[in-house]
């Protein structure tokens, strides 16, 4: 029977479905399926998410809670590390190529949860190319900040406007490097013993109106 | 890692995705849409056994010839996930709260021979 080569056929499909539903729910602890007495429409649902999320004091004034929700969401992006050298750490983002809708991008953080060995930390945030700095790659400084021991725990580093150039490519993949004057070795180790220290990146983003075209007769 | 293809059987990662809409599980779970339930699968021939991600460079791949010439095949060799990520999720549970949970080690991003 001819079908298409890149579909898996119907029994794999339902095997993978249902090992896709057992991993899930032991995952999650479920014995079955939770059922709804009411079902919810995920409309409302996003829009009562949203407007937990921005909360009224960040509403910017003149644009309405609904216009604001339409306009755009976050995407959240957990690094995968590699320590390069005893002071450079790379952190690798893989964005979904679900997400290829062309946006903009309006905020970029970078969350890091540093405990600062020493009695400072000098922390230097390089975007890097593909390949990063193994590769010979180019790379651009983002930011430096020092740090101070009493600024151990989750910390925020802005990142706009350099990695704008990134979304509006067709990579998915995003490199960033740390590296401080002394020794990183103690910050991955903080990185790589809890995966609750996993480094993310917090971008806010919306998605690009089309352009208008006037043609002219 | 090599992602499966049709010109070789060697130890690859196979990418299937299920879509929540299509089992019926969209009611409950609000994100992601869907599952990308990618698994290992293919043959491991001795010479890659034990490199995980493959013979990343020559001297990787010289070293495990020599290493296939000596051990006669004393075990078998598996083609494994090597490296793995989580997976949020925000759903409903059984009282309609919404739970948001961050699974780890559920995504399988690159296979390798054990």
């Amino acid at each position: 029977e001819p079908r298409c080569p890149s579909c898996p056929a119907g029994s794999e499909r339902r095997l993978l479905e249902e090992v896709a539903k057992k991993q899930l729910l032991e995952k999650l602890r479920l014995r079955d399926r939770p059922r709804l007495a009411h079902a919810v429409p995920r409309a409302a649902v996003a829009r009562a998410l949203r407007r937990l999320q921005a909360g009224g004091a960040h509403r910017s004034a003149g644009v309405s809670g609904e216009e604001e929700e339409e306009q755009g969401y976050e995407i959240i992006s957990f690094a995968e590390t590699d320590l390069t050298s005893p002071s450079t750490l790379g952190l690798q983002f893989q964005f979904s190529q679900a997400q290829d809708q062309d946006i903009r991008i309006l905020q970029a953080q970078l969350w890091l949860y540093l405990r600062v060995p020493r009695a400072s930390l000098t922390l230097r945030i390089f975007l890097a190319a593909e390949g990063g700095a193994e590769a010979g790659g180019n790379r651009t400084l983002l930011g430096e900040r020092r740090l101070s021991t009493a600024g151990s725990g989750w910390r925020s580093f802005p990142l706009l406007p350099a990695p704008r150039s990134f979304f509006g490519g067709q990579s998915r993949s995003l490199r960033l490097e740390l590296e401080s004057r002394g020794d990183l070795r103690d910050v991955t180790a903080q990185v790589n013993a809890s995966r609750s220290h996993q480094p993310f990146l917090v971008a806010k983003v919306k998605v690009k109106e089309p352009e208008h075209h006037v043609a002219k007769r | 890692s090599l992602r499966c293809s049709h010109n070789s059987n060697l130890c690859c990662r196979k990418d299937y995705y299920v879509d929540f809409r299509d089992i019926g599980w969209n009611d409950w779970i609000i994100k992601p849409e869907g599952y990308q339930i990618n698994y290992c699968v293919g043959q491991c021939p001795l010479h890659v056994a034990g490199s995980p991600g493959m013979a990343s460079s020559f001297h990787t791949a010289v070293f495990n010839l020599v290493k296939a010439n000596n051990v006669q095949a004393s075990g078998h060799s598996c083609c494994v996930p090597t490296r793995r990520r989580p997976l949020s999720i925000l759903y409903f549970d059984r009282n309609s709260n919404i739970v948001k949970t961050d699974i780890p080690d559920m995504i399988v991003d690159a296979c390798g021979c054990s």
